[in-house]
């Protein structure tokens, strides 16, 4: 499903010292893997997640999604790809602030100009155990909730691919196993998951280990007995 | 330092049904305690921590803050005390979003009327690891960077009160023990630090652990060798 090839992202901020971000990634991740990348703060984990999740383009490398070159597609395209067949959990949620819980979640449905389902909406907050909350505006919600409500919205589409960017940063131990447990299933179901987490009973989840170090796979192991 | 009683924090919406976030509190917590508050996702932690930190006010109950009830003072006194007693690191971080790092860092010591120290500033933030990213926006961070910021930020003004609500949310292992550490020197230079966290290893480091659930304070213990 992801093949990335030389993959090297470097940001610059006009006559800022540059920030060589990804240096060099060379990486396969095969369709149905549950896959947990770790590292240190800076590491690099959440720019080899927006360029997977179709968000950004590498400044050099190759990257194929599906068998396609995504570095050749329009805007229009890539954002097509995302909506169809990708459900992320940003890192820092990205809820739109005047918005309801509900409305937040409906939101990639519109996208896909798809049915908009209330009733499929009100369901996955409920999985996420947000039943209590529909309503809620972002600011009304702990900070617990908002990332649960990011979740609910990632998965709303149904999509093959499910990318979550510290989807338990700010959950308890006990809502943590309950998100993990969510992602288990949809992994049972053949569903691709890559999640970027710090915490190591939360990476033991997953099927396949990859820890990132200054931009670069230091090491990438399968996990025993999973 | 703190002293609550019969602390209640009802949140009304309009028409909404009111969500009763803390019910009947009581807690004394001592100037030079260590204390980590635990409990799951909207069992009222970041409400109290607000009410602590001087940011909010109850809806029944009393606060005694340094032996000072809060709940008849201005506006302008409580905020006179949050900037020169206590410094508070965000769950969210709430980061000025076109300022850089450095600026960030400076505006407690704006608001303080102190001298604007610039080198206290890059102190405070070499101190948490990031004396390569003074002017970098927030935008040009990863999720940790920006939370270590936000440290940096409620540190600067060396404030004798440090509240923290999951100040290792986003921080590896190693990023949030360099964190950790910071808070320890602190306390035992005699400052009061309280923290919210979800992570076990990470109340460890505190002398007493309390836990909340649905709004009421279930558990309050010392913690053995510490
Ligand atoms: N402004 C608000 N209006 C209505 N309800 C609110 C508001 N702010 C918070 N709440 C509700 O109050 C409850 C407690 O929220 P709080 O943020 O204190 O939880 P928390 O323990 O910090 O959770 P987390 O671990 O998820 O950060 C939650 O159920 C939340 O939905
Ligand atoms: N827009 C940008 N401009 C400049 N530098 C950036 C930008 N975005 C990120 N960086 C830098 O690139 C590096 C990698 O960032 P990234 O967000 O991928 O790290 P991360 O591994 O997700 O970290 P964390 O665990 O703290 O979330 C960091 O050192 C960061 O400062
Ligand atoms: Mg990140
Ligand atoms: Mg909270």
């Amino acid at each position: 499903l992801i093949s990335v090839t030389n993959l090297r992202k470097v940001y610059s901020s006009g006559d800022e010292v540059e920030v060589v971000a990804l240096k060099d990634a060379d990486l396969t991740i095969e369709h149905g893997e549950f896959v947990a990348i770790m590292g240190p703060s800076g590491s690099g984990k959440s720019t080899l997640m927006h360029i997977f999740g179709c968000l950004d383009q590498p400044t050099e490398g190759t990257y194929l999604f599906d068998g396609i070159d995504v570095g050749g597609l329009s805007d229009d395209k890539l954002a097509e790809i995302r909506n169809k067949k990708i459900g992320f959990v940003f890192q820092q949620f990205n809820l739109l602030p005047r918005t309801s819980a509900l409305d937040n979640v409906i939101l990639p449905l519109l996208y896909n100009r798809e049915f908009i389902d209330r009733e499929k909406a009100r369901l996955a907050l409920d999985r996420v155990g947000l039943s209590e909350r529909y309503h809620h505006h972002p600011s009304q919600l702990s900070g617990g909730q908002q990332q649960r409500v990011a979740i609910a919205r990632a998965l709303v589409t149904e999509p093959t691919l499910i990318m979550a960017d510290e989807p338990t940063g700010a959950l308890d131990t006990k809502s943590g196993d309950e998100i993990m447990a969510i992602f288990q299933e949809l992994n049972e179901e053949g569903k691709t998951i890559i999640l970027v987490t710090h915490e190591l009973y939360i990476a033991e989840h997953a099927k396949r280990v990859i820890f990132l170090k200054d931009g670069e796979i230091v090491s990438d192991k399968r996990l025993k007995n999973r």
